[in-house]
């Protein structure tokens, strides 16, 4: 039996619409530490890893380990219909084949109840293994996703190159090129606005710009995005 | 660029 209290609904509202877009058919794995979510897009080209833990729902209840098959296409409609602070709860009963989903308006006025069928999702047990990365970038979420919108009008690829005090965004097409260049600002009085690069040893990777523009829909979630890169390993963000 | 490389094997738990 699962049953979970968000708050304020806003935060899986911009979950799913970030996830949506790479992420088919997945199982929410849930258990008494929380919710989490381990799937590939349909190339298996990124995997998304997220973990909504139980201290983040009020009341959070999981009698025992259940995975819930979950399209998320369906699931974003769903959502679509929850108001930001609308207080979600999503509950799935044992052996349930059904999700159910209600959103509580903030003066109780309006209770909307939606259930989505469930379905099997075999799913590779997949994880992201522990990686010493040679260079590490903290900078503002919006500028990320600003970069990666920006330079997509020039290539389908960025290449992006960490040396010790910036990391530069290249993209070249056959229109042109461009680069945006960032430097480190320690100091700053708001921590989401630091800029850091951490570095082991340059690196210089390119990388599709589909998927990192996908990614950064996720930006709405965090003030700060952290990047890491090595060579010949994926670059976790 | 161009086509990207299966990722599963690289992601997949022992």
């Amino acid at each position: 039996m699962l049953e979970a209290r968000l708050p304020s609904a806003v935060t899986l509202k911009k979950i799913i619409d970030a996830v949506k877009e790479l992420v088919q058919d997945a199982n929410f794995d849930c258990n008494d530490s929380g919710i989490a979510l381990q799937a590939m897009d349909s190339s298996h080209v990124a995997l998304v890893a997220l973990l909504m833990r139980a201290e983040g729902f009020d009341p959070y209840r999981c009698d025992r380990n259940i995975a819930l098959g979950i399209n998320f296409a369906t699931l974003a409609k769903v959502m679509k219909c929850a108001g930001n602070d609308d207080n979600l709860t999503i509950k799935a009963g044992e052996d349930a084949d059904v999700l159910s989903l209600m959103f509580e308006s903030t003066n109780s006025d309006r209770i909307s109840e939606f259930d989505i069928k469930l379905m099997d999702v075999d799913a590779d047990h997949l994880g992201i293994p522990e990686t010493d990365y040679s260079a590490t970038i903290k900078m503002p979420s919006a500028e990320f996703q600003r970069i990666c919108r920006d330079l997509s009008v020039m290539s389908e690829t960025v290449t992006i190159e960490a040396v010790k005090d910036a990391v530069k965004f290249i993209a070249s097409g056959d229109t042109g090129s461009g680069s945006i260049t960032v430097k480190p600002n320690q100091a700053v009085d708001k921590k989401d606005m630091e800029v850091t690069v951490t570095l082991q040893e340059p690196v210089k990777l390119a990388f599709s710009l589909k998927y990192l523009n996908h990614f950064a829909k996720a930006s709405t979630l965090a003030g700060s995005v952290t990047l890491s890169l090595s060579d010949d390993v994926p670059l976790m963000i | 660029g161009g086509e990207q490389k299966s990722l599963l094997s690289f992601f997949a738990r022992k």
